[in-house]
This record gives C-alpha cells, structure tokens and sequence, in this order.
C-alpha cells in the first residue's frame, strides 16, 4: 500500500522540486517503485525528469478538473521504476477553478486513491504556495516533508507552515504527520548557514533528518540534462547525499 | 508623480524581495521618496526592513479585503525615505476572498492610486505565483521587473512569464511595461550560471539590466538583522551591486 508523502514549504526555492526528483529517483534506484506528482504549475518536477512539453498530452489539470482516470496522465520516465503525473502551466488555472467546485480540498486525494495500490511511494511537489492546490496536496497525503534551505527567510516561514499544517490536520487530514524537516543548500562556509541548522535543529529535533544536503554545483547542473542528478553522476556529492537520504527515509518507514 | 513598479516571477527563490527591499532603500539613500508594498503573505519584505509582527496592527490586506484607507497601513522604517505597507499571513486569505469580488482584478490599484503622489517611486513585492494577488499587483504597475536566478530552473519559468505579462497587457494594463531583467544570485565560478547569463541576454537583449547582482554571504545575512544590506553593509559587495542598480534605474527613467 503505496505512502503518499507531499514535499511543500511555502517560501519559494528551498529545494522542494529538487528534493522530490531525487528523493524519488534515489528510491526508484534502491529498487522501489515510486509515482511523482508535479502539481507546480511551473512545472520543473516535469522537465527535471526528461519528460518534455511536446511528450505530454494529459496531466494532473486534466484529473483534477476534467475528471480525467489517474492512469491515463501516468509516463513512465528515463529512471527506471520512476513514473510521473506532468503539470503544465494550464495547472494556474485551477487554483480558481476549483474554489467553486464541491469537495474541492479533496479532488487530489481522489486521484491518488486510485493508484495508491500500484506504487511503494508516491510524492507530490508542491508550488510555493499554501492556496488550494497545497491543501489538496496536504489532503492526499500521509506525511509531509519539509526542506528548509539554511538561510533566514525559510526559518521565518517555518511557523506559519506549522500553522497551516495544524489546521489542515484538525479540519480535513487528521492522520497526515511530519515526514520530517530537511536541511537543504547546506554549505558550512557561511556562518549564517550554520545558524540555521542549529535553530532548526533546537525548534523541531527528532523531525530533522540526520541528512543534510549541502549545497553541490552538479545538483544545480543536472535540471539542464533534464535528469535527476543520482542518474547524471552518482558520484557525486550531491547524489550521495540523496542516496543517503533515501535509505534514512526507508529506515523510518520500515515495519518496528 | 510616483512611478509603480511589480517585482515579480513565479520561480520561488529567485530574489524578488532581495531586490524589492535593496533597490527600494538605495533610492532612498539617494534621496528618493520611496514606498514598498509587501504582496507576499510570507512577509519577507516587512521583516527585512525591520517592521516586527508586535509592531503591526494594519496590513495590505486590510487595504484590499476591508476597504481601508492606503494611508492608514504606511509604517515608517529605519532606512530615512523608506515607507512601507507590510503584510502578514492573513493575506493568504485574499486569494479566495477576492475571487468573488467585483473588479478583483483592480483592487490593488485602488490601494496605491490614493498614495501615488506622494512617493517618487512605489514596488510591490509579489509572491511567487500567477495568481490573483499577483494579477493585482501587474494591474496596479507601470511595470514589472524581473529577477532571475542564474539557475537551469528559473531559465524555464520566463517564457511562461512573459506569457503572462502579455495577458495582463490585452485584458487589463495595457500600460505594463518591462522595467527589465535583472539577473541575480550570479556566482562566476559555476559554468551553468555563465551558461543562464548568456541564454538571458539572449532572449531578453535591451530588457537585460547591465547590472548583475553577484552572489554574496551579506545578502544573506542582512535579514537577520532586519535591515537591507544597503544599510548594515554599504561597503559589501552586495551592496555596491544594489546601489549601481538604483543608479542604471535612475538612468533609465530619467527624462530624455
Ligand atoms: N543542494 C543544492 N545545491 C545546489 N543547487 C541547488 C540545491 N538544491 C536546489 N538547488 C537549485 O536551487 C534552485 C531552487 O531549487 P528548487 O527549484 O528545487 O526549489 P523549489 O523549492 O522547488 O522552488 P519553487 O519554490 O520555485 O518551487 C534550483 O535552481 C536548483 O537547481
Ligand atoms: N545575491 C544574493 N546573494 C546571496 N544570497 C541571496 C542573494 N539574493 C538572495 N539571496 C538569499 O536567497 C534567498 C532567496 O531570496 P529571496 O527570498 O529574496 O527570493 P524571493 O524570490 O523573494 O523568494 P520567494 O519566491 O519565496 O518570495 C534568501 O534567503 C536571500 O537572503
Ligand atoms: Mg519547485
Ligand atoms: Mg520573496
């Protein structure tokens, strides 16, 4: 039975695209099979993963507001065990769209309950946003996880998303938990970077994962080969820490 | 008669409020009248220039929800010159109960319409997004300026952009103008930030600030302080760049 785990913070580019392609990827590697979810308009998660605009004839807009069967806008991607559900820009649109709609903070859940069963894990990127296409995102899934870049704008947002993760679990998810809070962009010359590791680490402890990924100029190469970094160079640092990452995330999912 | 200009781009992380908070008080220091208008309900801009959550009690969302009076929300800052209207979490709230609103589209111009006269030069700090509050601020701006993130992503998010901004100029302004793209977070070492320069001065020719805002560890550190890095350290390389922009700026709408 597939875990849902939705990737949102938001302030913008801290890292969530980046973690859900290689979060993903390096499960797919380690033999799981895994469904992304691109449900940014901006559609990066899409392009990360190589499958390109001219490719996609159905995406997530069409599911959630066309009715369209989940399976229909399912493309299998160049890492292998790696599906993917594309958005395009089309998506902006269903911010509005759906306000009126019934049920509408459940719309996404309903598209990934019909596939739940055939995945290990399913994880959905979010946009930068805590509107209505996060919330259906909170409301589909088990867990969420949190990436913080190490700067002191994203430790500014931290309490408002606890605040609207509170919310979203006393009105409409009561079992969604903290996947946990990941440390992103890391790099241990700057004495500001490590002040926010330390304060994350005081506000949220045993949330935080062990890992954390430092900042890796092939992480920031790898959306130009429109591939996830663990598959361009497996050596590198970067993927190393995704690779690590993975395994932390199975350890805490595996049965006690 | 004070000129409006959106900072905007969907792409989360690009340095929108970055650019909004520095460019904004180095006109101040070069004796400029100028106002910041805080569209973000993460409220990075009010934070960064020193406006604390305790010393709050009238935000932008009062202004465009409530009908408030645009001078009621105007805080002074530490930076002499430098108004702003701040925001908070609640205007989260504004995207939905907007969407029914007669005009919705033009609430935001209303709001800076009652001010425009008294400020040499207004910016609105947007979140990153298409939505509502975004249209808002386009709708209510002269024009719009661009900052991009040296980085594959953000190179991918402009012609989605400029789509956008072709709608905004058909439907609603057609006064909108390009202020212009101003590349920034460079860091000459890396191969792909040279690679996006050379793509962004490319597609974008003229529109392309001569200006480029180097990665630098004070830009990152001045939020911590409350204060634009203009402020804490004019000497920075951070801060040369700012105060160069606001001189090309000048330049620029100067009259012939
Ligand atoms: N560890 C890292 N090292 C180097 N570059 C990184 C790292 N993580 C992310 N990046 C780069 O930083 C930029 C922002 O990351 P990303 O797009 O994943 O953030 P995001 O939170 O998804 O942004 P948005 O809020 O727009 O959705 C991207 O250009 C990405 O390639
Ligand atoms: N030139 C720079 N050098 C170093 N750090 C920078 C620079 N510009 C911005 N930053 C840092 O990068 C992060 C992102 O910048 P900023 O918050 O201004 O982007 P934004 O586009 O406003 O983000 P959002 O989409 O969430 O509104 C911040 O932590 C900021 O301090
Ligand atoms: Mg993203
Ligand atoms: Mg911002």
């Amino acid at each position: 039975m597939g875990k849902v785990v939705a990737i949102a913070n938001q302030k913008g580019g801290v890292g969530k695209t980046t973690t859900a392609i290689n979060l993903a990827a390096s499960l797919a590697i380690l033999d799981k099979k895994v469904l992304l979810i691109d449900a940014d308009p901006q559609s990066n998660a899409t392009s990360g993963v190589g499958v390109m605009p001219d490719d996609i004839e159905t995406t997530l807009y069409d599911c959630l507001v066309g009715g369209l069967d989940t399976i229909e806008a399912i493309y299998e991607t160049d890492t292998p065990n790696l599906h993917i559900i594309p958005s395009t820009i089309d998506l902006v649109g269903a911010e509005i769209e759906l306000v009126s709609q019934m049920k509408r903070e459940f719309l996404m859940r309903e598209v990934v309950e019909q596939v739940r069963h055939d995945y290990d894990y399913i994880f959905i990127d979010c946009l930068p946003s805590l509107g209505l296409i996060t919330v259906n995102a909170l409301t589909a899934s088990d867990s969420i996880l949190i990436p913080v870049q190490c700067e002191f704008f994203a430790l500014e947002g931290l309490s408002k998303l606890r605040e609207t993760i509170d919310l979203v679990q006393k009105k409409i998810n009561p079992n969604l938990d903290i996947e946990g809070i990941l440390l992103s962009m890391y790099d241990a010359r700057l004495r500001l970077a490590n002040i926010v590791v330390e304060e994350v680490q005081n506000m949220f402890g045993e949330e935080v994962f062990e890992t954390i990924i430092h900042r890796n100029s092939k992480i920031g190469e790898a959306p130009n080969l429109h591939m996830p970094v663990v598959m361009m160079n497996a050596g590198s640092r970067g993927s190393i820490n995704f690779l690590n990452l993975a395994k932390e995330f199975l350890k805490n999912n595996s049965d006690p």
